[in-house]
């Protein structure tokens, strides 16, 4: 609605669009270095990266969360997050170590994701990954058995929040005051048009 | 198939080095 308060919790939509606009661009680089995503074709790379982009920010977003003021730092003191600012984001806190990089990858290759054409070759490469993520699991967390299980529950919750963005955004989007707010790669990115 | 999504496409062209 239009009450005060809306409107001030969107007075830093303009900052936190160009935060995930940069973010979409790093998504993309760390996608081209994993090996096999630039052997698929152009419409599968972007229908990837369109549906899943999100979710692999919100999983970065966590590094920069401090439990201790329970806020994301964005760039110094004056670009604070609190959770109220982004209440939907926060997804618990990961630990972030190399794992979270597989973890990544595999979210990147879901071959479910709505616009994809090759479901053989990207579920092939999300195979390989899992099969990286739990022989990394075996070497460094011996003892979490339930580790592998666990994370794979959380790409679901991932999606959920994925979901969730998505509702959002469209409904943000539908706004022309807030929508020209967003950056022309943000647009791109979270739009409806499907390669 | 429409030839959209111009910025991804360069983003995904574009040589990082």
């Amino acid at each position: 609605d239009s009450s005060e308060e809306d409107n001030s919790r969107l007075s830093m939509l303009p900052h936190l669009a160009d935060l995930v606009s940069y973010s979409i661009q790093k998504v993309i680089g760390f996608a081209k270095m994993i090996p096999g995503f630039r052997d698929l074709t152009a419409e599968d790379q972007i229908a990837l990266l369109k549906s899943s982009a999100i979710e692999i920010i919100m999983l970065r977003s966590n590094q920069s969360f401090s439990l201790e003021d329970m806020s994301w730092s964005c760039g110094g003191p004056d670009f604070k997050y609190c959770v109220n600012d982004v209440t939907k984001v926060h997804i618990g806190s990961f630990v972030c170590e190399s794992r979270c990089l597989w973890y990544e990858c595999m979210g990147l290759f879901s071959a479910d994701r709505p616009g994809v054409q090759d479901h053989a070759r990207i579920e092939a490469l999300q195979d390989r990954l899992c099969d990286v993520l739990q022989a990394y699991i075996r070497i460094h967390h011996p003892g979490g058995r339930l580790l592998y299980a666990k994370m794979i529950q959380k790409l679901a919750d991932l999606r959920s929040l994925n979901e969730e963005h998505s509702k959002q955004y469209r409904s943000l989007s539908f706004q022309p005051e807030h929508s020209m707010q967003l950056t022309p790669l943000v647009l791109e990115v979270f739009g409806s048009e499907v390669s | 198939k429409k030839k959209d999504n111009a910025l991804l496409r360069y983003l995904l062209d574009k040589d990082d080095n």
